[in-house]
């Protein structure tokens, strides 16, 4: 029942080679996803803008339409407007119980380096060990990191404030009763006459290619996240053959490989989803000059289109404030284990000092 | 993504 425990271990060449080229693939799934998510986006927002699918829908001119009855479920489904204020209440205690670890960390350094420096001044040349500032420099950088990726983390903190002040009015809109949403969108003149005409047809069509755009984009980045392989052996051979590993060369080939049709079909999604856009905002236009807006019209689409977006808002700042939650833990297990490393090393630092007072003395 | 990536400092690095 051997198992070889060593079994994983590889040359440190192979193991740098393999931490890199895991940066690589992170870096350009980052990217591939970026450009699906960025496109939804987009995409989304140009929806929002021209209040569509809400205009087609709004035949009756009072009544709320579907899509925005959607989306206001949507949303309350997923905890409304307590659900993000609870989570940015949270966030300045995650951010100041980081910083006291840290602060922690760097005074317990500050504290022994102080004593050190105390003791060199008492007995000069006879207290010959390293000095505890030289000593501290890497771990008082990694400190200086921190505090800088605590600085960027406020400010990322403040977006998300800002995004939230912005939109709350109209997200809370969004999370009414239908009745209560009704009486708060103004009113307008039915466009009864525009049901079945063929510009709404054509942009129903429209919209749901977009729609099966949008959907393909989901499978993809699935498909995206979902690839995986070891470039142990590639390494581990070449290391053998060239006493050498060319980790760049090696590694792009293997993402060429294993991406390459997945970037061709991303572009070809941006592609598709560009002219249907294009196609859906032609359509548009023509629907528009039919309408026959007037100012309750207006007032009316007005008032669904920030509704559309305050969907649209509370999906990134629930997004931005799940990322900044883990950000905060995850970064809380790193400074604890930062934190260990400053009290293990002060801790030596103290018994040799013990051991050093008690030479001094005996001599 | 809105904050900054953790992802170097999750990397164990080999104490000397």
């Amino acid at each position: 029942k051997f198992t070889d425990i060593f079994e994983k271990m590889v040359p440190m060449l192979v193991q740098q080679s393999l931490s890199i080229a895991s940066s690589r693939k992170a870096d350009l799934v980052s990217r591939l996803v970026g450009s699906l998510r960025e496109a939804t986006n987009l995409c989304n927002g140009v929806l929002a803008s021209l209040n569509l699918p809400a205009a087609i829908e709004d035949l009756s001119g009072d009544s709320v339409p579907q899509s925005i009855l959607e989306k206001s479920r949507a949303v309350i489904q997923q905890g409304g407007l307590n659900s993000i204020e609870q989570l940015i209440k949270d966030l300045p205690e995650l951010l100041q119980r980081n910083r006291e670890i840290l602060d922690e960390s760097l005074k317990i350094l500050n504290d022994e380096e102080t004593t050190d420096n105390e003791l060199r001044a008492k007995f000069n040349q006879r207290w010959n060990r390293t000095p505890s500032g030289d000593l501290y420099k890497p771990l008082r950088a990694e400190g200086a990191n921190f505090r800088n990726i605590l600085d960027k983390a406020v400010q990322a903190d403040q977006v998300v404030k800002e995004r939230y002040n912005t939109h709350c009015e109209m997200i809370a809109l969004l999370c009414k009763p239908e009745s209560e949403l009704c009486s708060a969108i103004p009113s307008a003149n039915p466009a009864k006459t525009l049901q079945g005409s063929e510009v709404v047809n054509v942009l129903k069509a429209q919209l749901m290619q977009l729609d099966e755009i949008k959907r393909d984009r989901e499978a993809l980045e699935v498909e995206v996240k979902a690839v995986t392989f070891d470039m142990t052996t590639k390494f581990l051979t070449a290391l053998a053959q060239d006493g050498a590993i060319n980790e760049e060369a090696l590694t792009t080939g293997e993402l060429d490989t294993r991406y390459g049709a997945y970037t061709q079909r991303v572009q070809k999604n941006l592609r598709s989803q560009e002219d249907i856009l294009a196609q859906i905002q032609t359509s548009h236009q023509e629907f528009a000059a039919l309408k026959q807006s007037n100012a309750d019209a207006n007032n009316r689409e007005e008032v669904l289109k920030k509704l559309a977006s305050a969907h649209d808002s509370y999906i990134e700042i629930s997004s931005n404030l799940r990322e900044g939650t883990k950000f905060y833990n995850d970064l809380t297990e790193i400074l604890l284990k930062f934190q260990n490393k400053c009290s293990d090393i002060v801790f030596a630092r103290k018994t040799e000092r013990e051991e050093l007072l008690k030479e001094l003395q005996q001599s | 993504s809105l904050y900054p990536s953790l992802e170097d400092l999750k990397v164990d690095k080999v104490m000397r």
